[in-house]
């Protein structure tokens, strides 16, 4: 159902299959090269801490792949430049001073494998954009992009898994237990195991975090 | 800042429900009952749709030049004082170092959200039906050809709206970043706001915003069905959608259209049905 699209109480494994249809549409930021990748991923870590920047990134990500023409002209300039640069990391050069007027864009493939992970993390919350910053910081992103796949039908998986190694870590536990408390995900750890569930109606929240999550890693130069 | 203000509000009143928190205190006088409203319809399924306001009312667009004047129900809507704990803040030892969310401070902080209380005007439906009854909206106006024209959009009126009634602030606290020997810090921001009778100025606070009464901070909209010859209709069932009546559909022009085959699992229906991924 469109109000409950995602099951309660149930095994982070049922992401498993759209998630793998996912992994496709990120194939251009694993193609880029590990320079672009590098500032692409930097520049995607700060806008997480910017929410202003990124409703206004993804209105004209969303202008941009629809053929609209994007409006920024009631961007701040500060703003404007902002995303300037930010687009031509992704191959949308700005010709003048009339921000994306007149732009020409090199790679539609990665313009929109980057609306598809800013139009994710736009729709979390400041909260979770914090916890996501430093998820990514504690490098975690990886482990939590196995979950899905190694999760047993209860929502179980073991800690000795070397995937999942980073979480044995008490630190780094607490930050990803906020990070899926805050988009509906239940995450709880006995000594060997730790069992991923969603909540009661936890609609989009878990599918819109692991866009983001899988978006990340496939900047993150070690996907293969 | 008063994007977030009432966005918190709307969360903590109104979850799920059909109001929709106004993102600029600029469009605030705006929001005008019956005043024309676009909708825009958004791409993936997770997204929520986007609001923008037009400087006309439903009179404006209708073919007779015969002004509606609605009738306005006005009600208590709720006396909104909320305290909430700012759980970003806080600091997590890790083997490999201490990560600190927020300004690296422990312990959490207060924070207070208070809009004093608040009114609802709405518009009585059942008497603006009556006095639409047979009247068609000019499709000839250069307005909604521009609206017609971006195939998403989706004409709408205001129908309620939440107003203050009293001066509030809204303050916003902004932690900065904190990068010192080994510690990561994240920068976040803390929006409160509080009623100020007394014209008391919070302290801490790097930017302070002061809302005068009757400012909207929310509202609803019903989306209009309006078919080809200008006849309109309100949707105002659930399973209703709006939208323009088209003689013929047209294909996508998104470059969109082929590069997210496989995805079809995450377009919101709208965007199918308005064929903008094929």
């Amino acid at each position: 159902g469109a109000e409950n699209p995602i099951p309660s109480h149930t095994s982070l494994s049922v992401l498993k299959e759209g998630l793998s249809q996912l992994k496709a549409q990120f194939q251009p930021f694993v193609k880029l090269p590990e320079d672009k990748q590098r500032a692409l991923y930097k520049s995607l870590c700060e806008l997480l801490l910017h929410e202003e920047t990124l409703t206004a990134l993804e209105d004209v990500l969303d202008a941009l792949c629809t053929g609209d023409k994007p409006d920024l002209k009631e961007l701040k300039p500060a703003q404007q430049q902002e995303l300037a640069d930010f687009l031509q990391l992704v191959g949308c050069s700005v010709q003048d001073e009339l921000l994306l007027q007149n732009y020409q864009l090199q790679d539609e493939e990665l313009l929109s494998a980057v609306h598809l992970l800013i139009s994710a993390i736009s729709e979390l919350s400041d909260y979770t954009l914090v916890l996501l910053r430093a998820c990514s910081d504690l490098q975690v992103v990886p482990a939590l992009c196995c979950l899905p796949y190694i999760a047993s039908a209860d929502g179980t998986l073991a800690l000795s898994s070397p995937l999942v190694a980073t979480l044995t870590d008490r630190g780094r536990f607490d930050v990803v237990q906020r990070l899926f408390a805050s988009t509906n995900i239940n995450l709880e750890r006995t000594e060997s195991s730790v069992k991923a569930v969603t909540m009661r109606e936890p609609r989009f929240f878990p599918l819109v975090l692991y866009v983001a999550l899988y978006g990340l890693h496939s900047l993150s130069g070690t996907v293969e | 800042m008063f994007a977030k203000a009432t966005r918190n509000f709307v969360r903590e009143t109104d979850s799920g429900g059909d109001l929709i928190p106004v993102s600029h205190l600029n469009a605030s006088d705006k929001l005008q009952l019956l005043s024309l409203v676009t909708k825009r319809k958004k791409f993936w399924c997770w997204q929520k749709p986007k609001y923008h306001f037009l400087a006309v009312s439903l009179s404006d667009v209708l073919t007779e030049d015969k002004p509606i004047k609605p009738v306005i129900v006005e009600s208590d809507f709720a006396k909104y004082t909320g305290k909430f704990e700012d759980v970003v803040q806080g600091s997590i030892e890790t083997s490999f170092g201490k990560i600190s969310l927020g300004a690296g401070a422990k312990g959490c902080v207060e924070s207070q959200s208070s809009f004093g209380n608040l009114r609802k005007q709405e518009v009585d439906l059942q008497q603006l039906m009556k006095d639409v009854k047979d009247r068609m909206i000019n499709l000839n106006s250069s307005l909604l050809q521009q609206v017609i024209e971006r195939k998403r959009e989706v004409l709408c009126i205001l129908r309620e709206k939440i107003i203050t009634t009293q001066r509030c602030t809204i303050s916003e606290h902004v932690q900065t970043e904190e990068k010192v020997s080994g510690l990561l810090g994240c920068s976040t921001k803390i929006v409160q706001v509080s009623v100020s009778d007394s014209g008391s100025m919070m302290k801490d606070s790097s930017v302070i915003l002061e809302i005068p009464p009757a400012t909207t901070i929310a509202y609803g909209v019903i989306e209009l069905f309006i078919k080809c010859d200008g006849q309109f209709e309100f949707c105002l069932l659930d399973e209703q959608q709006g939208g323009f009546e088209r003689e013929s559909s047209e294909g996508s022009t998104s470059p969109h259209s082929m590069l997210f085959r496989d995805t079809s699992f995450l377009y919101h229906p709208d965007a199918v049905d308005n064929g903008m991924y094929s």
